[in-house]
Formats: structure tokens, sequence, C-alpha cells
């Protein structure tokens, strides 16, 4: 894609459509080539390569923060998927489950997405599929009630990992959003654990709104990570690098496709690598 | 908002004198970081600079009392021109009309499916829905569930008589079903695919093929990214889209992905997502969306 051996404006330019196009923002894109400028102005002799190289490091140094761990170390451990609609959470439900009962943990999911069209039935079948038991309700009932039979489920019986689906919810939807609040209250009541995890899921070939996305519900729910979806697509998802540099958080899985196993733990080298 | 900000910039401009063309483009990076940020595409932001700035100049904004003003009326004239008017839906056919919905996963198809099935039976159509998704766990069943609600037949796609209908044989016993009672409007809903999966491409292009679709219209969520672009050529150049439906748009993307889709494919945006409820559903008007991409 890149043919010149000098930082021309041309190769610039290059670069910045590159950037832009992967769905990374105008500032960070800008930001991203002048620490290019710079990381390259020690160097004598350039090459295409070393140009490309350096670029990666850049990019990479950005998405690479040190961040904790998601917690085991208590006896139970709560996950509460949430997200815009279609990004993806009943299907990374499924995976996630099937991924830590991999790891040989006892996993319990509650499908409370009792709003959308067969939404409670979508997640029975993945249950079904992964051999892991899901906690359902009626059609239209409270989603706290069915998260609080789900949380007394885990407190009460021998799981250790409780997964809970949500329905799809736009950010801009106040009334949605404090929805979502209240199903996490409840949960943290009636398992008296408050959700170790709130993870948001971002359809990778959504565009700068997906920003919006986490910061609303970052504020209004409290997100602690990330899992991005759909980079099987032709989308780079470069929303991630503002998601965590400058929104401060952990993308913790990537889907890459609609099957089981379709989910892989985020390396920050590999995402870099599919953006060129 | 752009247009207080390209006052602020034309009324600094103002303070050293008659505007030059290098004003006229220093005012517009303004409008291109606002564009890029909509998410309209990094390539389709550069022409549409390239032919505001020369509009811009044959127009003489540069002599202009209220260059500002005259500057936002080019973009927002440009911006509209480009969206185009929605277009009514061809169902002039002999019946029975089918209409096949087509695109990403997620991108709100099946729900648009009941949606178009009420809009359709509120004007006197009698409407059949067919679920050609065999892949999505309950996608048979939720659009059951949806044509319920609405009262609305829905097509039994792999029933017990049947249970590896492909969407070849669901599509045909569907049409033959139309005809026999008298359905005159057939709308299917297809699995969600990338545009680049070949295999699953092919299956559009095989039911484009056999049942010639009197509309193929692709359904696209309005906060899709840089990549709207390649999406959309690549759904048109399979299938020959008759039209776009842009979803989600009650939500607060700017939505410059329904100009990209536009610009790239050419073909009608006919109708807009507005919600969960298959009420939720209105025709397309470009000078709405275009405020909202301008911001
Ligand atoms: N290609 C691809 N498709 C995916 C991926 N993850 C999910 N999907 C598909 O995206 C579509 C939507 O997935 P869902 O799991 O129903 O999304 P959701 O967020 O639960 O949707 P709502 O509950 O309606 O808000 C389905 O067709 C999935 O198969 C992925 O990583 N890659
Ligand atoms: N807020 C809002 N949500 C919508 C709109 N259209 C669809 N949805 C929601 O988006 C999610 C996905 O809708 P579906 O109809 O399942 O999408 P799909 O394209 O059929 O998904 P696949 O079959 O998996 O590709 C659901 O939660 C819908 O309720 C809309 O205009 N506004
Ligand atoms: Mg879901
Ligand atoms: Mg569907």
């Amino acid at each position: 894609v890149f043919s010149s051996s000098k930082l021309d404006d041309d190769y610039i330019e290059k670069i910045e459509e590159a950037l832009i196009t992967s769905d990374i923002s105008f500032g960070t894109s800008n930001e991203i080539i002048e620490d290019l400028k710079k990381m390259i102005s020690k160097e004598k002799e350039l090459n295409q390569d070393k140009i490309q190289n350096a670029l990666k490091k850049v990019i990479k140094d950005k998405i690479s923060k040190d961040f904790p761990l998601i917690d085991f170390n208590n006896k139970k451990t709560i996950f509460l998927i949430v997200g815009v609609n279609g990004a993806g959470k009943t299907t990374t439900v499924g995976k996630l489950a099937n991924f830590y009962k991999n790891e040989g943990r006892n996993v319990l999911i509650a499908a409370c997405d009792t709003f959308r069209a067969a939404g409670k039935e979508q997640m029975e079948i993945w249950g079904e599929k992964i051999g892991i038991p899901v906690v359902t309700g009626k059609e239209n009932q409270d989603p706290a009630s069915v998260a609080h039979d789900a949380s007394i489920m885990l407190k009460e019986k021998d799981f250790d990992v409780l997964i809970i689906d949500t329905a799809g919810r736009l950010h801009n939807k106040k009334h949605l959003m404090e929805e979502l609040a209240k199903i996490k209250r409840t949960v943290s009541k009636a398992a008296g654990i408050s959700p170790q995890e709130t993870i948001i899921v971002i359809d990778a070939s959504l565009g700068q709104n997906s920003i919006a996305q986490i910061e609303q519900f970052k504020e209004l729910i409290d997100v602690s990570g990330i899992i991005i979806t759909k980079l099987d697509g032709s989308a780079k998802g470069g929303i991630i690098i503002d998601a965590i540099s400058k929104l401060n958080l952990p993308v913790r899985f990537i889907g890459t496709g609609e099957k089981i196993d379709d989910i892989s733990e985020f390396s920050p080298e590999m995402f870099v690598d599919n953006i060129f | 908002n752009l247009s207080s900000k390209l006052e602020k910039v034309f009324k600094h401009l103002r303070g050293f004198g008659k505007l030059s063309e290098k004003n006229i483009e220093d005012a517009l990076k303004d409008v291109r970081l606002s564009l890029l940020e909509a998410d309209v595409n990094y390539l389709i932001v550069k022409e549409f600079i390239e032919n505001v700035k020369n509009k811009a100049i044959g127009e003489k904004v540069m002599d202009s009392l209220t260059p500002s003003q005259q500057m936002i009326k080019i973009i927002r004239d440009e911006m509209v021109e480009l969206l185009g008017q929605s277009e009514p839906l061809d169902i002039k056919a002999k019946p029975p009309v089918i209409i096949l919905l087509a695109g990403l996963q997620g991108s709100g198809k099946t729900t648009t499916a009941g949606k178009l099935a009420l809009y359709l039976s509120r004007i006197k159509r009698s409407v059949y829905l067919v679920p050609a998704d065999i892949y999505r766990p309950a996608a048979i069943l939720q659009l059951k569930k949806i044509g319920a609600s609405i009262n609305i037949p829905v097509y039994d796609t792999r029933n017990e008589a049947n249970p590896d209908e492909k969407p070849v044989q669901i599509v045909q016993n569907a049409i033959n079903i139309a005809e026999k009672y008298a359905y005159d409007t057939i709308i299917i809903d297809t699995a969600g695919r990338l545009e680049i999966d070949e295999p699953l491409m092919n299956e559009l292009k095989e039911l484009k093929n056999k049942f010639n679709p009197n509309e193929i219209l692709f359904v696209a969520d309005s906060m899709l990214g840089q990549s709207a672009v390649n999406v959309a050529k690549k759904f048109n150049d399979t299938l020959g889209i008759s039209g776009v439906i842009l979803t989600k748009v009650d939500g607060d993307s700017r939505g410059g992905a329904a100009l990209s889709i536009k610009k790239t494919i050419n073909k009608p945006i006919k109708f807009i997502g507005v919600g969960e409820k298959l009420s939720d559903f209105e025709v397309f008007h470009g000078d709405r969306i275009a405020e909202r991409i301008l911001g």
C-alpha cells in the first residue's frame, strides 16, 4: 500500500487516509502521524519497511496499556454484557460462556433480554449448544427480576461465573439506560456482590458513534471493559485506539465470526497488523 | 455547530480585508473535520470539499457581504442534492410482488421486515412474511413473533415436513402459497452476512437470479463507519440494489454513512428506522438527514 522511502506530503496523506478509513478519529490520526515523524526523525536512513514498522509501533504503544486482568479471585464472578442494538451481545455471551467453561469454570447464563422478539429463545439455543444452563423469565417480564433469580442461583448453587445478556439499547434513551442501572443494582443486592465486569459490546463496523456509546454507557452504568465484534468483516475497528488510550478501558476480547469459537483475547500486535 | 464555526472563521478572516481563495480553503478545513467526525467516507469528503470550494469560488463568496451564510447554503444544498429524495416502492408489478432484504449482521433486517409489512398492510396490501435466515438461532421464531404481533401471516420455514429447507426452496414454496392464497406482496428476510463472504453473497445472488425480486433493499445501520462504502458497493455490484433503508436513526449518530452509501451506489434511500417498535418507520427525507450530518 505504501511505496515511498521518505515521509513527504504525499506519503503522509496516504498514511492519513489509511488511518482515517480504519475508523481512527481525525485527531488521533494526526497524533499518530506526529509521533511517527518524531520516531523516524532520529533515523539516518529511511526506507519503506522502517516507516511501516515505526507506524505500527506508534499505534501499538497507544493501545498496549497495562490493565489489571479480569478478577476471578472471588468465589463468584459476574459479567454484565451491554451495548447498542445488534452489536453482537447475545452471540458474545454464548462464546464467552463457552470460553470460560473450557477454562474449567462452572458457568451460568441469565437471559435478561425479555423485550425483543425471540431474545430469550436465541440465548436458550446458545445455552443448549454449549451445555450451559440459562435462566429465563416470561416474555416482557421485568429483566431485573430475571437477573435477580439468576443471582440467587449463582449465590446458592455451585456456579463460579454468571454472565448476563441484556437487551440492546441506544445510549441516548435515558429510560433504557436507567433500566440497565436497575438491573445492575438488583444483581448487586441479590448476589451480595456487585458485577465485577460490565462489558460493552462494540460492533467494529460502526464509526465514531462507538466512542459516544462507550462514554455514555460508562457514565450511566460504569463500564469496566470492551469486547469488539465483527472484526472478521472489512472494517478495522480503529475506534478502539481512542477507547483504550483516551477512555482508558481495556479490550478484553474480540469477536471474529458467528461460530462458538470465534472469540479470542485481545492482542495489540494482531490488531495493528490487521489495520495494515 | 458548523454554521457558527464558519461564521467565526469568516469574521476573523474579514478582519484582513477581501477574502482570498486560500481563505475559502482554510474555512473548509473545519467542514472537512466535521464531515469526518460524522463518519462520511474519507474520499467522499475530499470530493465534497473540492466541489464546494469550486462552487464557492464560482459564486463569488469572496466578494459577498455575508460569506459564511452563503458558504453554509452552498454546503447544505450540495449535501441535500447528494442525498437525494426517497422514491416509492416498486409494487405496481403483477402480484405477488417480491421484496428482498439484505445487509450486514445486526443491521435491523428482521425488524425492518416487520416494519415494512406493517407499512404496506396499512396501504391495503396483503403481505406474506418469509423467514429465509436458516443460520441465526431463533431467527425464524423472531420473524414469526413479529408477524403475529401485527397479524401478518408468516411462511412456516423449516417446519416438521421440511426440516432442512434451504433459502431457494423456502422462497419458492412461499411464492406458491402466496399465489394460492392471493397474497400480493412477499417480504423475504435473509441472514446477515459480510459483503466479503463469497458463499453467502452467492446465496443472495442465486435468490435474485431465480426469483427476480421487484425490490432488493439494502438495510444499513446508520451508525456505520468508513467501511460503509465497501459494503454498499459489494452488495450493489452483486445484487443490483433497488433501494436503501437506514436503521437506528433514533440514535445520536450524525449518520454520515447515509452520504457515503448514496454517493457510492446512487440508489434511493427509501425509508429510515427510528426505533424498535414496528411503527417506528418513516419515509426518508434528505434535508433532515443533511442537517444531522452537518451537525
Ligand atoms: N461476522 C460476525 N457476526 C457476528 C459477530 N458477533 C455477532 N455476530 C452476528 O451479529 C448478529 C447480531 O448478533 P446478536 O448476538 O443477536 O446481537 P445483539 O447485540 O444481542 O442484538 P440485540 O439483542 O438485538 O441488541 C448475528 O447475526 C450474529 O451472528 C462477529 O464477531 N462476527
Ligand atoms: N433503536 C432502534 N433499534 C432498531 C432499529 N431497527 C432494528 N433495531 C434493533 O436492532 C437489533 C437488531 O435487529 P434485527 O432485526 O435482529 O437485525 P438483523 O439485521 O435481522 O440481524 P441479523 O439477522 O443477525 O443479521 C434489534 O435489537 C432491533 O430491535 C431502529 O430503527 N432503531
Ligand atoms: Mg441480543
Ligand atoms: Mg435477522
